[in-house]
């Protein structure tokens, strides 16, 4: 444990609380993305089955038990108690050209070819891309309420903290892992447009709103 | 052993 790797968890888990205490206290789910919540529910699940054959520490245990739980609480929320607040209409990405893809390159390109390995994998892919919907969500509506800006920022800075911490172990342990190095840096990436309008808008105080 | 991997990352 190093303190990009240890920041990158807070920050993860930063995100998920705050996503949670929007949806309550506004006691609304508008402008969150129910498509990208169940893909983070299914990486959650494909990546910690292992939490059943291999114990790691308390602290990962735990971890893993909290992401899986809270996503589940999130999707609880959106689509049970505050399902008339969702924003249906817009969320329209097709998770499917997700879900298929990530499978199918999960099972070419793996470290080995094990059931519990593949849905590792296929997680890391997953977990790449996931954030698309809710990306396709905001250029949709052409705005973002700033808690909503505040859990993105923080969702993206743990992949991007990630990073850090694969380029510190690389020179202090000598360990690397190709597979999630490159999946960690695509999905960075993808935040990037984000991080920029945040950075420019909402932490000067304006709202996240999209030139028309 | 790659066959059993160990991920210790989240």
């Amino acid at each position: 444990m190093n303190i990009f790797r240890l920041a990158g968890d807070l920050s993860h888990l930063l995100a998920i609380i705050l996503l949670l205490i929007k949806i309550w206290k506004t006691r609304s789910c508008a402008g969150i993305s129910g498509k990208s919540q169940i893909l983070f529910a299914v990486v959650y699940v494909s990546r910690y089955l292992d939490l059943v054959t291999t114990f790691i520490s308390l602290y990962n245990t735990l971890m893993k038990l909290v992401f899986i739980t809270s996503s589940f609480a999130t999707l609880y929320l959106m689509y049970v108690k505050f399902k008339a607040t969702y924003d249906h209409n817009h969320d329209s990405f097709r998770i499917e050209f997700l879900l298929l893809p990530c499978f199918v390159l999960a099972l070419l390109i793996n470290a080995s070819f094990t059931p519990l390995e593949v849905l590792w994998t296929f997680s890391i892919y997953l977990e790449a891309v996931a954030i698309l919907p809710q990306l396709f969500l905001v250029s949709k509506t052409g705005e973002a309420e700033s808690i909503t800006s505040h859990y993105l920022f923080a969702l993206g800075s743990y992949r991007a903290l990630y990073l850090l911490n694969w380029i510190y172990r690389y020179y202090a342990e000598g360990h690397y892992d190709l597979i999630a190095i490159f999946a960690g840096a695509i999905q960075t990436i993808l935040y990037c447009d984000f991080f920029y309008l945040y950075i420019t808008k909402v932490l000067k105080g304006k709202k996240l709103q999209l030139p028309a | 052993n790659r066959d059993q991997q160990q991920h210790d990352e989240l």
